[in-house]
Formats: structure tokens, C-alpha cells, sequence
């Protein structure tokens, strides 16, 4: 569907029911309805055309700072099953595969057997990675970890966190701690805050995004299992909303199942 | 809130408590947006929709409450009949052990609800349960069983020599009947409906251990995919319900309504919490409310 020349009733239907099976929820979507037949006859375009501009006008930019921090720290949080753990084994991955000198942390002192589930992926992708006994601190763990990092002259460090729900102030103001203590380890640090959304959450998404936000500065957001069925449209409306970019997307449980959010390439696939 | 949303609609009202078609109408869009808010699927939602007007035409008046009190308590009846279809308790028939086998998708809350559940048998159905490592294919998966299975005091079974998951579920029947544990619990790896190749392996464990119970770990949090994970989980493994997790949390669940509505399946259980006690029966009264916000 959605041929050329001016959207028809028809077309409007079909994409309203897609952009809402998307998680695009129905604010968006009336407010894409809403825009596009007249963005389409303005710019000559159409329907899928015109929404592809429509979708990808709505994605913040990713905007990170400028300068190169040795090492560049990362905090990793969200949701409990999430895919936190498996992203900070493919961040890492990625960033040993570009020559850095990486280090992982966890800092779930929390979950079963977290620590031995990090450090498998350190074994199987060959890089170190600190862990604690369960009970430990958190903060104290990513402490030792940045301060080792610093001191043992790595390039990344890539701080695992317990999953959590955002409805829970006590859990939030933990990871507020955690936070506050990395910066005490090193200055600036971490350098960048990544929310992990499973991509079929619903309009939990904004929930989660809000909760997490207001304990630490968030700079960018992951999607994961967009090898399901689901789109992650709840995602990409909260990032519309809250202006946090998207910045990776996971596609798999293995440890080269990650990569750089691509607006165009994802937009296109919420509507299937 | 719903009802403040509803008593708005029907603000401009001047007959006496009298639904037309028209003020329905009016209702009705207010209620699918709540339901597409909650993360209902917009068909189930739709559908659901169409039967409440259908119910509100045909309905004779209730002279004690105002409209959109009306319309909410035929909203609210619809739900909790849809939410509470089928036997929410476990059923367990012929001579023990019984096994649960527990699937779906990655991160869903499998393991713990694993835990969970024997905690929860032991506790109210004074069970004994062993509790088995059949994701062999997670990093950790198996110690992250283990220990969960030491916190809720259940037997635990697993086979780290092997790599196939119907070879440890058989060994552990063989285990459950020598050490004579009433039940036996399954845990799975994570996998995708669409994943042909694992829901295959999913199947060719259900069969050899020929479960009384098959249960879907569905992720509260989830939105408008839970249907299709819903129904390819249901071809293949014909599950007998379902328990719906992190409902701690302030997800408003409608996955529950859209699992219900496409499956005929019963919710079991309500994953609440992360800690050995966090499971719950399945109450449909309080998930409505709160579906319906
Ligand atoms: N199919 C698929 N599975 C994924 C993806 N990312 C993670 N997973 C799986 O999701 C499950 C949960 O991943 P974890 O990394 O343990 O999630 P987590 O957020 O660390 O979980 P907690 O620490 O318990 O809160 C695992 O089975 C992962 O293999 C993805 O992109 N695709
Ligand atoms: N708050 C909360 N957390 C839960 C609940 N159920 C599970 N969790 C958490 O969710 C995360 C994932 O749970 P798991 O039991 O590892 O999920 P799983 O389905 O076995 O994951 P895979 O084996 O990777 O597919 C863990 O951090 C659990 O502690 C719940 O009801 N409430
Ligand atoms: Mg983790
Ligand atoms: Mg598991």
C-alpha cells in the first residue's frame, strides 16, 4: 500500500493501524495523521515517502559532548530484563573491535549470579572485567573499577547496573548514588548514561524514561530485541517526547548483535 | 483518570442517567484510548469496544448511577469476564510428578518465576518442588537457577555435560521420581515466537516430559506485540495459560486483556516482585482497575 499521488481514505486507515500495532500510541499517531496529508501535497510526496520525512523530522539528534576522555566511561541502566548485561558485552565488543583498550564493570551486586553472567561474555570476547560478591556495594564496585581503569590506562569502561523499575524511589536514588560515586572515581565520569528499552515495551516507555531521568542524566537510548516481532515505536516516541536520542539497537543475543541506531533504516521498518 | 475523563464526556448531558448512541459513542472513544494507553492491542481493544457498545444500547437503565458511571461498570464487567476465562489455579491429574514447563520470550522473568512458583507451591499447596536448568544456552543461566532454587528451598537439577535441553528434562523426571518430588518446574531459554529452529527444541521438550502445565512468562511491560507472541506460543506448545510479570512496576498490563482476548487462555499468576515471595494468584478484579486506570 501507499502509492504515489494523494492518500486516500484507505491508505490513511491501514497506516493508523499500523503506527498504532508500532507502539506509536495514539497521541502520535493522531498527531502524524494529523501532519502528513498536508506535508505530502507540499512537498509533492507519497504517503510512505512523506512519513518517512514525517518520523525522522521527529528523532532528536544524537548530540554527544565533544572531547575524548581517557577513559570514556559508560553507565548502563534500565528495566530488569532489559538487555543491559548482554549490551554492555556488545558495546564493549565494539569498542575492543575499534582498537580501544576496554574494560567492563558489574555493578549488579543484586541479580543471581549477575556477576558470573558478565563474566562469561569477559571470557568469551577476552576482556577483563571487574566483579564483586552479591551484597557488595554497588557504588564501591564501580568506584574500583573506574579508579583501576584510570590507573591501568583503558580507554572505555562499560559499568553493568541491577535492573530495576522506575516506580521504586529507593532503587532510583541507589543508582543516583552510583552515579555521584563514578564521578567521584573520575572526574566527568561517566561520560555517558545509556537507557536500555526492551523494544516491545508499550507506553511503559515513557514511564521508564521519566523515572530514570529524574536519577541520572540519561544521554542516550538503546533499543533491544528489534529482532521480534515488535517495532519499538513506545521508544521512539518517548524519544520524540523527552528529546534522548536513540543511539544503538540490539538484534540478537550474541556478542556482534549490536549496532548504531540508523533513523532511516528504522523508520522505515515501523511500518512494516 | 477514566472516570473524571468519562463524567467530561457526559458533562453536557441533560437527560436523566439515559445512555443514547450517541453519548456512547462518545464514551467509547475515551475507553479505546484508555485501553491503547494501557497497552491493550488496538484489534482487542476495537473489538472489546464494539461488544461494551453493543451491551450499552441493549442495557436497561441503572436509575442509581450517572452515565459514565454506567458505562465504566459495563466496561469494568466485560473485562474482569474476559480476564478471568478458564481455571486460573494449576491443575495437576495422575500420579506425581507433575511437571510445569515454563517458556517465552527473552528477559521475560522465566528463572525467577521458576523460583517463585516453588516457593508459592511449597507454601500453599505444600509441594516439593525440583526445579530444572533446561537454558543451556544463556551465559549463567544455570548458577542463576541454582541459586534461586537454595532461596526458595527447592531441589535443583541440572546437566552442564550436555548441550541439549530434552536430555536434562528427561534425566530430571528420571531424578524428581528417585528422589520423590511431587513437582517438577522447567525452566527454558528465552526465545522468539518467530524463531523456528528454538521453538522447535521448545516443542521436542514439551513432549518428552509431557507437562500437566504449560505456562507463558509474558512480560508485563509489553505492548501491542504481546499478541502475536501470544498466538505463535500458543500453536506450537498449546499452553495452558499464562503468568504476567513485573507488575510491580506502573505498567497499566493491558498485554494481559490482549493475551486473554486472542488465547481464551487463563492468567495464573502475577509476577510482583523480584525476591522468592514475589508471585501472586491471579486476582481479574484488580487487573481491570487497572487496566482501566
Ligand atoms: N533476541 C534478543 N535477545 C536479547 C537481545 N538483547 C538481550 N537479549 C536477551 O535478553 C535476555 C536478558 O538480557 P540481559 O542482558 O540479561 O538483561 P538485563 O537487563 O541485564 O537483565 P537484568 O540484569 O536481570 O535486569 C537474555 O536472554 C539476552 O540474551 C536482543 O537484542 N535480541
Ligand atoms: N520487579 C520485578 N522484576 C522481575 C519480576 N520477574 C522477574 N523480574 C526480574 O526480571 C529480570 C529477568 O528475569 P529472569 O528470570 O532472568 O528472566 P528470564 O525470562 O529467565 O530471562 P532469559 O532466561 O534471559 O530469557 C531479573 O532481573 C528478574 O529479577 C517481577 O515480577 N518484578
Ligand atoms: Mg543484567
Ligand atoms: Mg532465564
Amino acid at each position: 500500500f501507499f502509492g504515489k499521488g494523494v492518500p486516500n481514505a484507505a491508505d490513511m486507515a491501514m497506516l493508523e493501524e499500523a503506527l498504532l500495532e508500532a507502539d506509536l500510541g495514539w497521541k502520535l499517531t493522531e498527531k502524524v495523521m494529523t501532519d502528513l496529508p498536508a506535508l505530502c501535497s507540499k512537498q509533492g510526496l507519497g504517503l510512505r515517502e512523506g512519513l518517512a520525512v514525517v518520523l525522522r523530522g521527529m528523532l532528536p539528534a544524537n548530540a554527544d559532548p565533544p572531547g575524548d576522555p581517557r577513559p570514556l566511561v559508560t553507565m548502563i541502566v534500565g528495566v530488569n530484563g532489559s538487555g543491559k548485561t548482554t549490551t554492555v558485552a556488545r558495546l564493549a565488543a565494539m569498542e575492543k573491535a575499534r582498537g580501544f583498550k576496554t574494560l567492563m564493570a558489574c555493578a549488579d551486586t543484586f541479580r543471581a549470579a549477575a556477576g558470573e553472567q558478565l563474566a562469561l561474555w569477559g571470557t568469551r570476547l577476552d576482556i577483563p572485567v571487574v566483579t564483586r560478591p552479591e551484597g557488595t556495594d554497588p557504588g564501591a564496585v564501580a568506584f574500583d573499577a573506574v579508579a583501576s581503569a584510570v590507573a591501568r590506562g583503558f580507554d572505555r569502561v562499560f559499568v553493568d547496573t541491577a535492573g530495576r523499575l522506575p516506580n521504586r524511589k529507593g532503587l532510583l536514588d541507589e543508582l543516583s548514588k552510583v552515579h555521584r560515586v563514578i564521578g567521584k572515581s573520575m572526574e566527568g565520569a561517566p561520560h555517558r548514561v545509556l537507557l536500555v528499552l526492551d523494544g516491545s515495551v508499550g507506553q511503559n516507555a515513557l514511564q521508564q524514561a521519566g523515572g530514570f531521568a529524574s536519577a541520572v542524566p540519561l544521554t542516550g537510548l538503546v533499543i533491544t530485541k528489534l529482532d521480534g516481532t515488535a517495532k519499538g515505536g513506545a521508544v521512539f516516541a518517548m524519544a520524540h517526547e523527552l528529546g534522548i536520542p536513540i543511539v544503538f539497537i540490539g538484534t540478537g543475543e550474541g556478542g556482534g548483535d549490536m549496532s548504531v541506531f540508523d533513523p532511516v533504516e528504522f523508520t522505515g521498518a515501523l511500518v512494516g | 483518570r477514566l472516570a473524571e475523563r468519562l463524567s467530561e464526556t457526559f458533562r453536557t448531558l441533560s437527560g436523566r442517567g439515559v445512555l443514547t448512541e450517541g453519548n456512547i459513542s462518545d464514551a467509547m472513544r475515551e475507553i479505546r484510548r484508555a485501553l491503547l494507553e494501557a497497552d491493550v492491542n488496538f484489534k482487542v481493544a476495537g473489538r472489546f469496544v464494539s461488544e461494551a457498545t453493543e451491551k450499552a444500547l441493549g442495557g436497561k437503565v441503572l436509575k442509581s448511577l450517572t452515565p459514565g458511571q454506567q458505562v465504566i461498570k459495563i466496561v469494568h464487567d466485560q473485562l474482569v469476564e474476559l480476564l478471568a476465562s478458564g481455571s486460573s489455579s494449576l491443575h495437576f491429574t495422575g500420579s506425581p510428578p507433575h511437571v510445569v514447563l515454563l517458556c517465552g520470550l527473552q528477559g521475560s522473568g522465566k528463572t525467577t518465576t521458576a523460583a517463585r512458583l516453588a516457593w508459592w507451591l511449597a507454601r500453599k499447596k505444600n509441594r516439593r518442588s525440583l526445579l530444572v536448568a533446561c537454558d543451556l544456552q544463556r551465559p549463567a543461566a544455570i548458577d542463576q537457577l541454582e541459586v534461586m532454587a537454595k532461596k526458595a528451598g527447592a531441589g535443583f537439577y541440572c546437566n552442564r555435560a550436555v548441550s541439549d535441553p530434552v536430555l536434562v528434562a528427561r534425566e530430571a523426571i528420571n531424578q524428581a521420581r528417585l528422589q520423590q518430588y511431587d513437582t517438577v518446574i522447567v525452566d527454558t531459554a528465552g526465545r522468539l515466537h518467530v524463531d523456528q529452529e528454538l521453538m522447535d527444541e521448545l516443542v521436542r521438550v514439551r513432549d518428552a516430559v509431557k507437562p500437566e502445565e504449560i505456562l507463558l512468562v509474558l512480560d508485563g511491560l509489553t505492548g501491542q506485540d504481546a499478541v502475536n507472541v501470544a498466538v505463535k506460543f500458543q500453536e506450537r506448545t498449546g499452553f495452558t495459560g499464562s503468568v504476567l510479570t513485573k507488575m510491580d512496576g506502573d505498567s497499566r498490563g493491558g498485554a494481559a486483556l490482549s493475551f486473554a482476548a486472542v488465547t481464551g487462555r487463563p492468567i495464573k499468576f502475577v509476577g510482583v516482585g523480584e525476591g522468592i515471595e514475589g508471585l501472586e494468584a491471579f486476582d481479574a478484579e484488580r487487573l481491570a482497575g487497572r487496566i482501566l486506570g
